[in-house]
């Protein structure tokens, strides 16, 4: 990517960074769509043999073999049997029946987590610099398990079966699939599999956003990174009959309009179908196109699509409005003719131009990458949304990474569109989603297994997730695009993944597999359902009390009973435990509480932890006294541990049921 | 009648392993056998589950999930990318 490594403070602070030589030493497997291996993003210049402990291969298939690994791309595997079981045999003249990517998906995200330094990166010229992944030296490792049908549970389940018999340290998947009880999620119990043999895994949290409720991968033992926005923008600018000038996005790197103002129609007074604002395949009539701006709405397909069918059908640009879900967010694609996506308020003004003239006309003018856009980073309206679904006492996602308009690595067989008819072939694109987020964390939790080898799985993620930021410098809550408002840790989790912090967190809050047990025996699972999660034969103490309160989570979420019937003055309380493991020097922390709520008392309890030695522990407590407010009332509060040094952050969630 | 297929994750339980057979793979075939002589393991798990991946009709997965030993059948899943 261009813009992250300085977004999340890489380029400037490298001194305390784990040297190369120790991030070579960590291998990232991802599992997703292959891998395009001519990519520069795998030159293995400058880095040393394989790890010793490697036992991963390069699977030689169609278009793919063993000389298509080198001392970067260290592992390629496919699994396409549970695919092919369901679908019948891969036809090899769609796509590879070999670790190679054909979609671009999977170059996408190994490239982002670990790419190495490509000199001179763009996308048609948007987005222009040095390419790098999060973790540049690491080692990367593919697991092809999704084809153009789609990612099967048993071929997921197949590679993550490897990925551990391989000797991968951190997983990186960025897909999901309807949510289940732990016990019949085929990724969770994997990635439970993975947690146990010490593999970090990382999992995008879903595109459902701004849904509340919303999430995928949700179990406590992966890290669940949702997505916000950099600080970088592709303007397009639309100009109107009337002298209005707006801005929006785009990546169209073609030959542009003339200044000249051209006749505007808005898809649905150009289509015969009840749709035809959507600009789906073969619903605009040519006649009403031909010659003209169409401003489409978004939704329904594609948005690169529209694109597609506005040129099919003779058009000369488009604006794509976002309707009111999407809000101002402004996602931006290498569309197949100019094009400017604006935002739902923006829209609407130029739907009402369109309506308010006999001979409406636009123009469309390409800017280029604008760079220190503020605020960023903000949530982006598509990532998905706590509180979670499944265990509303832990809270998801837990913190958000750069997953919007994110330039990396692509395959040479597909368009950066993805569209058929679209012949371009590019070496980078730019697209968003939780897809792009998550490998972001994947790297960064790479450079941490590098700098601290012995940490587990779960000091890494907490290391990741109590130094992430949730304000900006001035002091404000990170924005909601969707919104325009503060967010919440509904939202971000934690906060903004910020690996220099990450680095050196002070305090960790680890958990162990007996731990993830406890949690278990605390949702009542029985003796089956904790060995199908956990292949453990393990039977709840009768005589103890789970609690999930007291699971050692880095965050908090507090579901609270709404009193039926009662008035005011009534209270529940409800007492947490967490413990926390020093990995930083002897010191003394305190606590701090801010709350935006006075009717929830919260207390910790010592106030203050004094540390001796390294991997030393502490436990405290924290009580919370809440008045019954009316079902649905959410509120937030923030704990943090310092030495005047680190800064230990849990962001809480309270909600009222 | 003849019932549609569908993908399923069996999960297995070592500990129920017969003492007669001599391996898991053994015993994992011979519980698939029970319920269907068509039915195959076109993949064995053994770090992420204990178990394989098959192919059967609903009714055959209902009895699989009896057979001693047998610990969950799960349906397949399809998941996406994001």
């Amino acid at each position: 990517t261009t813009r992250t490594p300085e977004f999340l403070g890489l380029g400037t602070s490298e001194a305390i960074f784990p040297a190369s030589d120790k991030v070579s030493e960590v291998v990232i497997g991802v599992l997703d769509t292959g891998v395009w291996p001519e990519s520069k993003s795998f030159d293995d210049t400058g880095l040393g043999p394989v790890p010793a402990s490697w036992k991963g291969e390069c699977q030689v298939g169609k278009n793919f073999n063993s000389s298509s690994c080198n001392r970067k791309l260290i592992g390629a595997r496919f699994f396409s049997e549970g695919y092919e079981r369901s679908f019948g045999p891969i036809d090899e003249n769609v796509e590879s029946r070999s670790p190679r990517d054909e979609e671009g998906h999977g170059t996408h995200t190994s490239t982002t987590a670990a790419g190495s330094a490509v000199a001179d990166a763009s996308l048609f010229g948007f987005a222009s610099g040095t390419a790098r992944g999060m973790a540049t030296t690491a080692r990367v490792a593919i697991y092809k398990v999704c084809w153009l049908g789609g990612c099967f549970g048993t071929d997921i389940l197949a590679g993550i079966e490897q990925a551990i018999k391989d000797g991968v340290n951190v997983l990186s998947l960025s897909i999901g699939g309807s949510l289940n009880d732990y016990s019949k999620d085929t990724v969770a119990i994997a990635a439970f599999a993975a947690t146990a043999n010490g593999i970090v895994v990382s999992l995008s949290a879903g595109n459902g956003g701004p849904s509340s409720g919303s999430l995928a991968n949700v179990a406590p033992w992966m890290l669940t990174v949702g997505a916000g926005t950099l600080d970088r923008d592709f303007p397009a600018y639309v100009s109107l009959g009337n002298g209005q000038k707006y801005k929006g996005v785009s990546l169209y790197g073609g030959k542009p309009l003339s200044d000249e103002l051209v006749p505007i129609v808005y898809g649905r007074n150009a289509s015969n179908s009840t749709s035809g604002n959507l600009c789906l395949p073969g619903s605009l009539v040519p006649g009403k196109v031909a010659g003209k701006i169409v401003l489409c709405d978004r939704g329904g397909n594609a948005r690169a699509q529209k694109g597609q069918v506005v040129k099919d059908a003779g058009g000369l640009g488009m604006i794509l409005s976002n309707t009111e879900s999407y809000g101002e967010e402004l996602v931006a694609d290498a569309h197949v003719l100019p094009t400017s996506t604006v935002g739902h308020k923006i829209g609407d003004l130029i739907k009402a131009y369109i309506h308010s003239e006999a001979n409406p006309t636009a123009t469309i003018s390409q800017g280029s990458t604008q760079i220190g856009i503020q605020p960023s980073p903000v949530v982006a309206a598509f990532s998905s949304r706590g509180p979670n679904p499944i265990t509303p006492e832990i809270l998801k996602p837990d913190l958000i990474a750069p997953g919007v308009n994110i330039l990396a690595g692509w395959t040479g067989a597909a368009a950066p569109t993805g569209l058929d008819n679209d012949k371009r072939r590019v070496s980078f694109n730019i697209i968003s989603g939780t897809s792009m987020s998550c490998p972001h964390v994947s790297g960064l939790a790479a450079l941490i297994k590098a700098a601290q080898p012995e940490w587990s799985p779960a000091a890494i993620k907490s290391a990741l997730m109590t130094t992430a930021y949730s304000t900006y410098k001035n002091g404000k809550t990170i924005e909601d695009v969707a919104t325009g408002s503060p967010s919440t840790p509904f939202d971000y989790g934690a906060g903004h993944v910020d690996p220099v912090a990450a680095l050196d967190p002070g305090l960790v809050y680890d958990a162990t597999v007996e731990d993830y047990i406890s949690f278990l025996c605390a949702l009542n699972y029985s003796a089956e359902q904790i060995k199908s999660v956990t292949k453990k034969d393990y039977t709840c103490d009768s005589t103890k009390t789970y609690s999930l309160g007291d699971f050692n989570y880095p965050s908090f979420a507090v579901p609270l009973q709404t009193a039926l019937g009662s008035g005011a003055g009534v209270s529940s309380t409800v007492r947490y435990t967490r413990t926390l493991t020093n990995v930083g020097a002897p010191a003394t922390y305190k606590v701090k509480v801010s709350s935006e709520i006075s009717s929830v008392k919260i207390l910790v309890q010592p106030e203050s932890l004094s540390f001796n030695e390294a991997y030393e522990k502490k436990t405290y407590t924290v009580t919370f006294t809440a008045a019954s407010l009316p079902s649905g009332t959410t509120s937030f509060a923030r704990l943090e541990w310092s030495d005047g040094k680190h800064i230990v952050g849990s962001p809480i969630a309270f909600s009222w049921t | 009648r003849q019932q549609a297929k569908r993908t399923y994750i069996v999960q297995m339980d070592k500990s129920h392993k017969p003492a007669s057979s001599d391996d898991h793979l053994n015993w994992y075939d011979s519980s698939l056998k029970f319920v269907s002589d068509s039915a195959d393991m076109f993949y064995t798990y053994d770090n992420v589950i204990s178990g394989f991946s098959t192919r059967l009709t609903e009714e055959e997965a209902q009895l699989l999930e009896k057979q001693p030993g047998v610990l969950s059948v799960l349906p397949e899943i399809r998941y996406e990318l994001h």
